[in-house]
């Protein structure tokens, strides 16, 4: 465990923290894309499975119990609960997910670790999180401006992978054993998806103000 | 040469 890697951790708690505050406490997911967080409980379904087999810590293992159960209760509010569930705009929010998910179930499928059933679940895991936040960042753009909240969330978890890309660059370096390719390069992937995002969050946010995110 | 990790991020 090193700073980066548990700062990262944090960060993605942290974007959980922010999004249920803002849907519990604000009543309302309007900006949020139920897309997004249904591929995220996939994500974590099917990466976590090994929650039954395999433990490397308590730390890990606790802190997978509290992604799928934190990523499940958000698909749970926004789909089911009211008054969520009517601020939910599916003509809005209505990005083809099949067209994300089948890919990287066939790269899953494909390129993996070993060929074992679980190695092409938990690659598939891998690919999904990569573009998993594309129909949010969709959305937003469809919006036009960003919510206060809604962009903090997006920044928390761009701050989640820049300092998971740190953490691996660390490692790297200083475990001799450590090479994780498929994860490196999803992981790459992902972490540039957020980079036009953090340039307009820096533009509205810079000199202590705090003003919505703006998107051409 | 490196080796594979194992899986203990998360």
């Amino acid at each position: 465990m090193n700073i980066f890697r548990f700062l990262g951790d944090m960060s993605h708690i942290l974007s959980f923290v922010i999004l249920l505050l803002k849907i519990t406490q604000g009543k309302s997911a309007a900006g949020i894309s139920l897309r997004t967080q249904e591929l995220y409980m996939i994500v974590f379904c099917s990466r976590y499975l090994d929650l039954f087999w395999n433990f490397s810590s308590l730390y890990n293992s606790f802190l997978k119990v509290v992604f799928i159960a934190c990523s499940s209760a958000i698909v749970y509010i926004i789909r089911f609960k009211s008054p969520q569930k009517d601020t939910w705009n599916p003509e809005l929010d209505n990005f083809p997910i099949q067209y994300l998910i089948g890919p990287c179930a066939v790269a899953g499928l494909l390129i993996n670790q070993d060929w074992t059933p679980f190695e092409m679940i938990w690659a598939f895991s891998i690919y999904l999180e990569a573009v998993a936040i594309l129909p949010q960042l969709f959305l937003l753009q469809k919006q036009g401006e960003v919510e206060n909240l809604t962009s903090h969330y997006v920044a928390a978890l761009g701050a989640y992978r820049g300092l998971y890309l740190m953490n691996w660059v660390y490692r790297y370096f200083t475990e001799d054993d450590y090479l994780q390719r498929i994860v490196w390069f999803a992981g790459t992937v992902q972490t540039g998806l957020y980079i036009d995002f953090f340039y307009h969050y820096y533009q509205s946010k810079r000199g202590g103000l705090s003003r919505p995110v703006k998107l051409p | 040469k490196k080796k594979k990790a194992g899986k203990d991020e998360l």
